[in-house]
């Protein structure tokens, strides 16, 4: 639920209302981690080490139901709908333009509510491995994921054999966009 | 003067992270 810009504001406002949305979406992808079956029996340094490297690619996917690709538009929780040209002003562009291409990709997938819930966390413990202690216990969680996921998905669609490896390719996408953008500049305003 | 801390996204991010653990410890 974010507050952007009223165009009376500076882009400077603007700038500080998005960076402040990011804090409670962090925090929320934090619970969901901990709620992932078996990500709290990893060693506190590995959840610590998988959620630094894999917060922003499951940001990503949650941000996608915000998106309209067809018409260019980022919808708020709070209601508030901005054209992609608007959001433009804010300098996060080419990110902008990577998260509507993503967010078509993905959402063609058609997936359900608990699909994409198990898809996340298949995507956080997939983050980059340079500094889990334990990579044997973080595979062994992320090979669990993917046969859910994957009984999930076939479950419900017996005869579509083609959805479930679409969706993991998603995967590289997000490890992209990632490097990518997860380098973009907030600005926090200190009083 | 307003005075800003710039930090990047995922620099933000792993803030928030260390922040939550070290509370919950």
């Amino acid at each position: 639920s974010c507050p952007v810009a009223p165009a009376s504001r500076s882009s400077q406002e603007v700038w500080e209302s998005f960076s402040q949305c990011f804090t409670p979406a962090v925090k929320e992808v934090v619970e969901f981690a901990k709620s992932i079956p078996g990500f709290q029996t990893l060693s506190q340094h590995d959840q610590v080490m998988l959620l630094k490297s894999g917060t922003f690619q499951v940001l990503m996917v949650r941000f996608c139901s915000l998106f309209d690709p067809k018409e260019r538009t980022v919808t708020f929780l709070n209601g508030q709908t901005y054209s992609l040209a608007s959001l433009r002003a804010l300098g996060m562009g080419s990110l902008l333009d990577a998260m509507f291409d993503f967010s078509e990709k993905l959402g063609s997938l058609g997936l359900e509510p608990d699909e994409m819930a198990l898809f996340m966390a298949v995507v956080l413990v997939s983050a980059d491995r340079s500094g889990i202690v334990e990579v044997g216990a973080v595979e062994q969680l992320q090979e669990n994921l993917i046969r859910a996921l994957r009984s999930l998905i076939t479950s419900r669609r017996p005869d579509d054999s083609t959805l479930f490896p679409k969706l993991l390719l998603r995967l590289p996408d997000l490890r992209t966009l990632n490097n990518q953008h997860s380098d973009k500049l907030l600005a926090f305003r200190i009083d | 003067p307003k005075t800003h801390r710039v930090m990047t996204l995922a620099d933000h991010i792993s803030h928030i992270i260390t922040q939550d653990f070290a509370r919950n410890q």
